[in-house]
């Protein structure tokens, strides 16, 4: 017997989100030359039973919703987490005024995955 | 949250918070890099790879453009048509101790951009030499390593030198010495106006040397590839 879940709407499912961070927001913007921003995104969504392929999910994401159905309070439901990433270049000084173009991966969410 | 940020910068290869005291405005060459980057990934859907400078086709991750800081050598003696010479010193140890340099490029600007109307038949005679002790005033020159001799026959644009090996032996025995040039003038059969072309090189005289370095989290990452 599957354990009971509050119903999965599309809307509530594991995917990229948008995130637009601002260098001023961080007060770093004295320092970095550019971009002023970019659009990082985050991961946010359940990884409900059944994952479908459009959840990328591994394989071990599979068998912890077989064991998270079984046991519900010891074993929580897969993470939704970035899958692929792209890089970005950033400009900036540094403490000798030296200016560096510094490439930097990992940088943007592309897709999510449980 | 200082503490904090501290950490953060250090996740990101910076050991302390940058604050710019004199900013000086961003060389081209990297504003160009950086455009093109920017532009990339919606032109192309391939995988960039982030441990390639592809506009120099070297391994790196980081790229600095170092001013100069060195200063001009009173010529002494008169050593024929010396125009002038300069200490050039570019500070690398800003770089990180885990930063392997790839690239290292030496840039000559001549701000006066256009061809020198009465260089007819003169030419220029550029020597890039290293120290290999430091000169001590009233003293004579110590031994130098004769990197580069070059002519050139007018004052145009700008040269550019490959100190790759130079850098990396200023990192490996964490010594430098900067580098001295020497810019000579020849040819012509009036001497006053050899010296009339000597005298105003060094107001427009522009050095920076460009460096690529490949760092720890890219070495780590190109491994495991």
């Amino acid at each position: 017997r599957s354990a009971q879940h509050p119903p999965i709407t599309l809307s509530n499912l594991c995917r990229p989100r948008r995130l637009y961070i601002s260098f001023s927001d961080v007060g770093w913007e004295n320092w970095i030359i550019a971009p002023q921003g970019y659009l990082a995104n985050y991961c946010l969504g359940e990884c409900p039973f059944p994952l479908t392929a459009e959840l990328n999910s591994t394989n071990h994401a599979i068998l912890q919703t077989m064991v998270h159905s079984l046991d519900p309070q010891g074993t929580p439901q897969p993470c939704c987490v970035p899958v692929r990433l792209s890089p970005i270049s950033i400009l900036y000084y540094d403490n000798s005024d030296n200016v560096v173009l510094r490439h930097y991966a990992d940088m943007v969410v592309d897709e999510c995955g449980c | 949250l200082s503490l904090q940020e501290s950490l953060l910068l250090k996740s990101l290869g910076l050991s302390a918070k940058p604050s710019p005291k004199t900013p000086i405005p961003v060389p081209p060459v990297l504003w160009r890099i950086f455009q093109r980057r920017k532009t990339q990934p919606s032109m192309n859907k391939e995988p960039v790879d982030a441990c390639r400078v592809e506009e120099f086709d070297v391994p790196g991750d980081i790229i600095r453009v170092f001013t100069d800081q060195g200063h001009f050598i009173p010529k002494g003696q008169p050593q024929g048509q010396l125009c002038l010479r300069k200490r050039l010193y570019f500070n690398l140890s800003m770089l990180e101790e885990d930063e392997n340099v790839t690239m290292a490029q030496l840039e000559i600007k001549f701000h006066h951009n256009s061809y020198h109307t009465s260089s007819q038949g003169q030419i220029f005679e550029l020597r890039l030499s290293q120290p290999s002790q430091v000169s001590l005033q009233g003293m004579p020159e110590p031994r130098q390593k004769l990197l580069v001799e070059q002519s050139f026959a007018q004052l145009h644009k700008s040269l550019l030198f490959n100190l790759s090996m130079v850098a990396r032996d200023w990192r490996m025995h964490n010594r430098n010495l900067g580098l001295v040039l020497e810019v000579a003038v020849s040819g012509g059969d009036e001497v006053n106006e050899l010296q009339g072309l000597c005298t105003s090189i060094d107001s427009f005289l522009d050095t920076s040397l460009l460096v690529v370095t490949l760092s720890q989290q890219c070495q780590v990452s190109r491994r495991r590839r």
